[in-house]
Parts: C-alpha cells; structure tokens; sequence
C-alpha cells in the first residue's frame, strides 16, 4: 500500500523538517526508527525517503522526495524542469510496466501521488516564481500549496495572506487539490472539499524536537518568548494537512492520480 | 543634520516594517507623527521617507530609502542595477554641486549613509542572489546586513545560521561595514568593532504594533504562543542595530561616506 509525497519549494522553508515531522507526528512514531532523522539533501539530486507509518491499523509505505535548491539560483527560469521530469518519469515507469507483455500483476507504484507545494510566509502574495511553478505542476499532478514555517505570521496576518494567495490562484488559474468539481463526489465530501478550500493554503509549522507544556510531551519550536506546537490547531495548521493527506484523502488522492493525471500522460504518450 | 539609510531586501522580509520601527522606537517617538505609517511602495520605484527624529538631545533628518520588489522576478540577474543607480546618483548630485562655481555653503547631503540589507532567515546560509548583491553593494556604500524576521529562528538556528553567514561573507572577500581595519580607530574603537562583527548580521524583528507585557506597553507581535518584544535583547538584536547607526556609529558611517565611497566615485568621475 504505497502512497507518494512530494515536497517542493525554496530551500530553508522547512521541508525536511516537515519530512519529518510528518514521520514522528502522533500516528506515525509508533513505526517508525525516531532516530532515523533526515537531513536536508545537500546536492541538487532529487532524494526520497521511504518509513512504513500505521494509520488507524493500516500498514501505509510512505514516501516523500525532496527537491532541494529549487529556485534559489539568481536566474530561475525553468527551475520547475527537474521536478516535472521527475513527476512524468514516474509516469513512464508504470506506463511501460502497464504495456509490457511480462508484466507483474502488481505493478509497484512510484507515482506522485501529492505535491506539496512551500509557499514563503512573506506575508504579501504569491511571487512571480510561485506562479509560474504552481501552474505548470497542476497539469501533472496533485498540488497541495502550504505557508511555510507559518509560525512567523501573526493570525490576523496569516488571514489576510491566505485571501490574497486565494485571489492569486483564482487570477492565474491554477486549480490546486482538491478540485471541488469531481461529479462522482456526494453531498458530504463536496461541501468537506469545500471547507478544505477555503483554508488552503495549510499554515504549516514542522518540528522535530519535544518539549513539555502542561506536563505533556509535545513536538514544538521553543522560543524566548514561547513555544509553538506543531499538533496544536490552535497555533498552526499541520494536523490539517496531515490527517487530509493520511487519512482523509488519501485514496481519493491515489485515484485522482491514476485516473486523471496518469491517463492524461498515457494518452499523450500512445497517441505520439 | 541628515542622515541617509537605504533598506535593501526581497519583499515581505519586513523592511517597510523596520523603516517605520526604527521612527517609532523608544527615541523617536517623541518627535514622529505616529499616525503617519508608511506602507510598501507597490511599485517598481525607489521610495524615500524622512522624519526628523530626536536622538540624545540631537535633531536629526534620517531618511529611509525602500527598495520594493527586489529579487523577486523569476530571473534575477542585474536585480542590484536600480540600487546601484540610486547610490551613485546621489553621488553624482553631490559632486556637480561642489564642483559648481556658485554652489550653496552647505551642500544637501542625501549620499546613502549606509545600507541595511536583509538575508532571509532560511537558517541554511547566504542564497547565490545575496552574494551577488552584496558583493557590489559594499564596493559602492557601508553595508550592514541583518537577518529579517528572525523571530521565525530559535537562539541556536539563529547562532549557527550567523555563523554560516560570517563564513560566506569571508569566503567571498565581502566586507561590510565596520572594517575593522581603519588606521585612525583608537584602541576602544577597534574593540567595539570586534564586538560588532561578532554580531553582524543583526537578527531584527520589527514591529509598531503596542502591546502589553508586565505592565508596560511594548512594541512587539503578538502571536497565540506568545508576544516576540522588538526592544527586548533577549528577544532579538534590534536595540543593537539602531543604536549602532542611530548613537554610536552615526558620525562614522558618514565619514566613511564622505572619506571613502565619495572620494572613490569622485576620483572616477574626474578621471574619465
Ligand atoms: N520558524 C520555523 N522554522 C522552521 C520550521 N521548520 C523548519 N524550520 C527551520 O528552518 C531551517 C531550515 O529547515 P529545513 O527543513 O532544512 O528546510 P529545507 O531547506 O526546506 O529542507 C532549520 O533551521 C529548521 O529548524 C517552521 O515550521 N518554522
Ligand atoms: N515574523 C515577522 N514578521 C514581520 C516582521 N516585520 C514585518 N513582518 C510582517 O511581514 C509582512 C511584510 O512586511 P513588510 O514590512 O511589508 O515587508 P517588505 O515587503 O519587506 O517591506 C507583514 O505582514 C509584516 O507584519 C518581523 O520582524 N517578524
């Protein structure tokens, strides 16, 4: 049962940590080796990290690719090329198992299923570089944007960052995940997706080190001035994405990829 | 008595913020008009803004230069030509008029005094476009540079994301101000500078929202795990810069101007 992450975005944003936070978050630290900690890819490869996590008794094969170094040369035109590569090679893999007349009966499914996509906590809106990233990768997968180490915006600030970001993506035309006009969702999940829209981008805030607050242990960034909790609702957003990604929405993630992206690549490809 | 301070950043790094910080902390407030905030200019323009602060007894004419939109194209290349422009006109101004017959007895002096730039707080190291900027920048004007937002760091990111800096600074011969090598500092001098140096960059925070901490009204951020206080030194180290360049360092930043940067652009100029 493999489900596929990846991470894109600047360097610095907290991506790996939020690899991580996401492997030792509640459900996860059951199963997993805690000392087992990844570090930020130091090259400009494209690396992956791979746990077995337990999700309300499911045995899951998490895996999230990294993307370092993205967009932080002075010129960063096409800096999306490496990662679309990597996103349609996935596609190509399955699609010559799929056709080939030896094929395993279980095709091992390396696909992208959800690209999370670190949005800087500026504060302002989204920049050109966002855009022009955001919309080509919508086309080939599924795209989760989040506000990176969000734990620097103030609530009233975040508020009015998420509405500009909102207005960003329905400018530009970029139809992030979920799409909330899946004709085969019912009542219930259409007006969930619609929630869920309405706080997308995630405030996400990763950590991988404990600290005791009102006696228990929790994964935070501790501060002069206090310390913020990553699976704390009421200080950052990390939950929501991890429960939509893990639970929620995984299949419907896993389907939306098959069924609609993938085909969209096989299509393309067999016709040429 | 002007003095001159250019804020050079990408946007969202909190430069509009400090600008107005550095007229609304402690000294100033007497003399500013609170209600007058200056906001982020939306276009592609350089702006100033002055106000006559009081600053021990002495009225002084601190002008901030903002650099709006800066690196945040997706090609960056030639991002510091405008700042640049910007610094040798003033130059330029200055040298016609004390190269005229019938200049005026006191030249109007709006030469940038020094220049803030702000790094980012990714707490990896200084991104290609910072080397790139900077590396021109302090060939033309004292730099300072200072980590934005660095409430977004816990002590020990901050610590060796400092520490990181001091080593790209080095590795790439940028020399920001102050040098520790000018012949004329006595023996005190030369020590303070060490200090200074062990500091640079400076982890600000800005803010002119007020707040209430043990009773006093502070100016700070105020977020659901706590209130980050700008004047706070175990919060950040904005007292240290804006004593720096407002107190300790005020006549030595012009000086250097006048003595180093000017005398280099008007040896040029006469050249040619
Ligand atoms: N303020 C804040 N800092 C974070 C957060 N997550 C990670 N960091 C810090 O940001 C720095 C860079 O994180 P890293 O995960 O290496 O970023 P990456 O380059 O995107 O993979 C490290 O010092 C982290 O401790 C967060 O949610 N908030
Ligand atoms: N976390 C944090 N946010 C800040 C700080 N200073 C400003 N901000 C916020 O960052 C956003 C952008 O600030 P602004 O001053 O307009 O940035 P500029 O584009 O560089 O001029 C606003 O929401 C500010 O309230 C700071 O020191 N720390």
């Amino acid at each position: 049962f493999e489900f596929n992450v990846m991470v894109v975005g600047g360097a610095g944003l907290g991506k790996s940590t939020l690899v991580n936070t996401l492997f030792k978050s509640k459900v996860s630290r059951r199963v997993c080796h805690p000392e087992e900690e990844y570090k930020t890819p130091k090259t400009i490869e494209i690396k992956s990290i791979s746990h077995v996590i337990e999700e309300k008794g499911i045995r899951l094969q998490l895996t999230i690719t990294d993307t370092p170094g993205f967009g932080d040369h002075v010129d960063n035109s096409k800096c999306w090329q490496p990662i679309m590569r990597h996103i349609n090679d996935q596609y190509e893999k399955y699609l010559n198992e799929e056709i080939s007349i030896k094929r395993r009966k279980r095709i091992p499914d390396t696909r992208v299923h959800c690209c999370i996509y670190f949005i800087p906590p500026s504060g302002h809106s989204l920049r050109p570089v966002d855009i022009e990233v955001m919309k080509r990768l919508v086309q080939v997968a599924n795209v989760i944007p989040v506000i990176a180490k969000s734990d620097s915006l103030t609530e009233e600030e975040r508020e009015a960052f998420k509405q500009r970001i909102q207005k960003d993506l329905e400018a530009n035309e970029i139809r992030v995940y979920p799409t909330v006009d899946n004709a085969d969702n019912d009542e219930d999940e259409l007006g969930n997706n619609a929630k869920i829209k309405e706080r997308i981008p995630f405030a996400v805030v990763g950590s991988t080190s404990q600290h005791q607050v009102a006696g228990k242990s929790v994964l935070g960034r501790k501060t002069r001035w206090g310390i913020v909790e990553v699976e704390n609702e009421a200080h950052c957003e990390f939950i929501h994405l991890r429960n939509m990604i893990i639970r929620t929405h995984l299949q419907d993630l896993k389907e939306v990829t098959a069924q609609v992206h993938y085909e969209l690549y096989r299509h393309k490809r067999l016709e040429t």
